[in-house]
């Protein structure tokens, strides 16, 4: 069975960065392959204004994974918006 | 739009009230809804100097949407996608667009509402006709598409704001929302504190889900909450009963008239093959029962105007749309497909009681035109949103009402005024009604305040909208509510109705900045991984040996909530709470002295100091609300309000007692 995927909000703690990045999306980058076995997780915006950190297509493992990693602040499932 | 700038004070003289040039086209409105109709008339950019030069926005193309659709008055369109197609699978783009056109109509709606241009001779089939235009008419529109057919999913509604803050608007105006979530895991209210930090104003709607109580979205305190009224114009219709009775309603309706013989009348319970028929639901009328006639449908669960499409494809000739209990006497106007006309719960009852006792019961629909100078108006609308906040009851939300029943402004040419598939007539404006619709009036009113006082933080020209905004019609009395036809409550139009004219020179305003968030979230208990998610950085901390009160962020109303001790319903003593605010001179100085008046029993009320003189502009001075009450059932509410004046501003705040 395929495990199925949602997309994921990821918090990053900007000045949490390596020293070992060049930039923001680099270390993004690194950090969705280091919890995504075969790099199957694909992520869909890099955010740098109103956020630091990422929206990625993730299974639910990938994603308490991804929330304990170093520099993650906050793995949030997405949600759906209703016009009003 | 051919009627709110009037109603609100800013058309004719009141447009001196603001600039005209320079300064107001430096702002920029940025919309996040289902993008832009290029085409409409209300994005011609005639008379508007060059784009700033710190514009960052970017015209991009897709699916009929060329990159030069834009212009001096439509400065950016841009699309988001990704966690669409990503969620729904890959879009129709027979359906949809795949690029910042609008296939639905509400992004066109809301952004020419806040800053489209003068457009004459704007009308929806005849109806509402004069001249339509933003509220901000001089300020740029840049559309952020993050709303498709299947809804808007906050990974892109994160995108667009990331950009719309990133090209550089000052004022950002979000017709839509989720529940009501912990601000911590609420993107809207995630990116809305980012834009706020970045000196962005951003305005969101309260929601449609009233009139139950504490049915709020967007209430985050440093977004500007927006609920609705009602204007002064109507749309009536005449519904002539065979017993000689006539009952007023409204309609939108502009083709064939109904003969002038009286019809068969039927109510839609009776002519159906469905427990719930009574709705007018898809596929439940029998057309040999209703062909021919009127037929009376219930309001409820599905859309007004496909009602009345169910009718038409049952072979009726009419219908009777009723509001029940829940909508009140609240009538929205719909530009439905066959003769229609809605009607209050009160004149539905009475039709059903009709056609339910007399055997032969018949009734013909007479549409009416447009009428304006209606009163009383403003009326909260029955389905705007109401608190107590649930998220915070310390934070009083809505934050102040604005029209959003019965609004004209710019249409798609992608979809009919009902927006069914079915309706295949165009029109380049269309009337509908919402907290979408209220929310981009305050939108372009922010968009008019920051031209005139572009040095205002948006806590700033929040506060000025609200201890500016109404309570009261101009003979006294308080607003009402639609949905019970009784007084309304600062729970359901917060400070009240928006008022620009007055907003520009507020005299004083309770000013806000970053830190005095992260204070709120310390007052909270959020951790400092819960606050660097919503304030983007661990640098800001909350200080173990600071004392923090929510009730002590700087807002301009005052939610004062009880708890009850003893978890049985009462509370045993009597209890104070204390309430401290700053307010910083933006006029001239005054001296100024302060009044409360409150209808709830039990309560006593102490400001100290009771006068505060103000010399220099941008003077801050500080007082004390104490709040002291008796013991009160658990439930109990009550309401005040507080003002500051110098006789010339008067700086009012709405006050809300919980006992919880």
């Amino acid at each position: 069975a395929v495990e199925q995927r949602a997309t994921y909000i990821v918090h990053m703690a900007k000045s949490a960065m390596p020293a070992e990045y060049a930039d923001h999306g680099e270390w993004y980058g690194a950090s969705l392959r280091s919890v995504s076995a075969g790099s199957a997780a694909k992520m869909l915006y890099a955010y740098d204004t109103v956020l630091h950190g990422f929206s990625a297509r993730l299974t639910a493992q990938e994603a308490s994974d991804m929330a304990c990693m170093e520099g993650v602040l906050a793995v949030n499932p997405e949600a759906r918006y209703e016009l009003h | 739009t051919t009627r709110t700038p009037e109603f609100l004070g800013i058309a004719g003289s009141g447009q001196g009230l603001f600039p005209q040039s320079g300064t107001a086209g430096d702002v920029v409105v940025g919309v996040l809804d289902t993008g832009v109709w290029p085409e409409s008339k209300s994005y011609d950019d005639t008379g508007l100097a060059e784009v700033p030069s710190w514009w960052k926005g970017e015209c991009m193309a897709g699916t009929a949407f060329n990159s030069s659709a834009c212009n001096r008055k439509l400065v950016g369109a841009r699309f988001f996608n990704k966690g669409y197609e990503a969620a729904m699978g890959r879009m129709d783009t027979d359906r949809e667009s795949r690029s910042p056109r609008d296939d639905d109509g509400h992004g066109t709606h809301t952004s020419s509402t806040a800053a489209g241009a003068a457009v004459s001779d704007a009308s929806l089939f005849g109806f509402a006709s004069g001249t339509a235009r933003g509220m901000a008419p001089k300020a740029r529109v840049a559309v952020y598409k993050v709303c498709w057919l299947g809804g808007c999913l906050s990974s892109d509604i994160l995108a667009g704001m990331d950009a719309a803050v990133s090209d550089g608007c000052g004022v950002l105006s979000l017709s839509l929302g989720g529940g009501a979530a912990d601000y911590a895991r609420d993107s809207v209210a995630i990116g809305a504190f980012a834009a706020m930090e970045q000196n962005v104003l951003v305005s969101c709607s309260a929601g449609n889900t009233g009139p139950g109580s504490s049915t709020l979205s967007n209430v985050a305190p440093w977004i500007t909450t927006v609920g609705a009224g009602t204007l002064d114009r109507d749309f009536p219709a005449y519904v002539a009963l065979g017993n000689g009775k006539n009952y007023t309603g409204v309609s939108l309706y502009a083709g064939k008239a109904l003969p002038n013989t009286p019809l068969p009348i039927v109510y839609a319970a009776n002519v159906s093959n469905s427990t719930a028929g009574n709705l007018c639901m898809p596929g439940t009328l029998t057309p040999e029962k209703v062909a021919g006639k009127i037929v009376v449908c219930d309001r409820g669960v599905s859309a007004r105007v496909q009602k009345g499409f169910v009718v038409r494809d049952a072979l009726g000739a009419g219908m009777v749309l009723a509001n029940t209990a829940a909508n009140g006497q609240e009538l929205v106007a719909d530009a439905h497909l066959l003769p229609a006309a809605g009607v209050g719960d009160r004149e539905g009852t009475a039709i059903k009681s009709y056609v339910a006792s007399d055997p032969n019961p018949t009734a013909t629909i007479v549409i009416a035109g447009t009428h304006v100078d209606v009163h009383p108006s403003p009326v909260v609308a029955a389905f705007s949103s109401r608190g107590p906040n649930m998220v915070t009851p310390e934070i009083l939300k809505p934050d102040i009402i604005a029209p959003g029943v019965n609004i004209l402004a710019a249409w798609t040419g992608k979809a009919g005024p009902t927006g069914l598939v079915a309706d295949t007539r165009r029109v380049g404006f269309n009337i509908i009604s919402g907290t979408s619709m209220s929310c981009p009036h305050v939108s372009g009113l922010a968009a008019l305040l920051r031209s005139a006082h572009p040095e205002w933080s948006p806590a700033a020209l929040r506060s000025a909208l609200m201890t500016t905004a109404y309570a009261a019609y101009s003979g006294g009395s308080p607003l009402l509510d639609a949905a019970t036809g009784a007084t309304a409550t600062p729970f359901d139009y917060g400070a009240g109705h928006v008022d620009p004219a007055r907003a520009v020179d507020p005299g004083l305003v309770y000013d806000l900045g970053t830190r005095d968030y992260v204070d709120f979230l310390c007052a909270l208990k959020y951790s400092s991984t819960m606050i660097a998610a919503v304030a983007r950085s661990r640098e800001y901390a909350c200080d173990e040996k600071k004392t923090y009160s929510v009730g002590n962020l700087n807002y301009p109303s005052f939610s004062v909530v009880y708890y009850t001790a003893n978890g049985d319903g009462s509370n045993s003593a009597a209890t104070t709470v204390t309430h401290t605010r700053t307010l910083t001179n933006v006029g001239g100085p005054g001296k100024y002295k302060v009044s409360t008046a409150f209808a709830a029993k039990g309560v006593a009320m102490d400001v100290e100091p009771a006068e505060l003189e103000f010399t220099s502009v941008g003077e801050k001075k500080s007082y004390t609300v104490r709040f002291t009450s008796k013991s009160q059932p658990s439930g109990t509410t009550g309401f005040g309000r507080l003002v500051w004046s110098d006789g010339k501003h008067n700086v009012a705040s709405p006050i809300a007692f919980t006992w919880t």
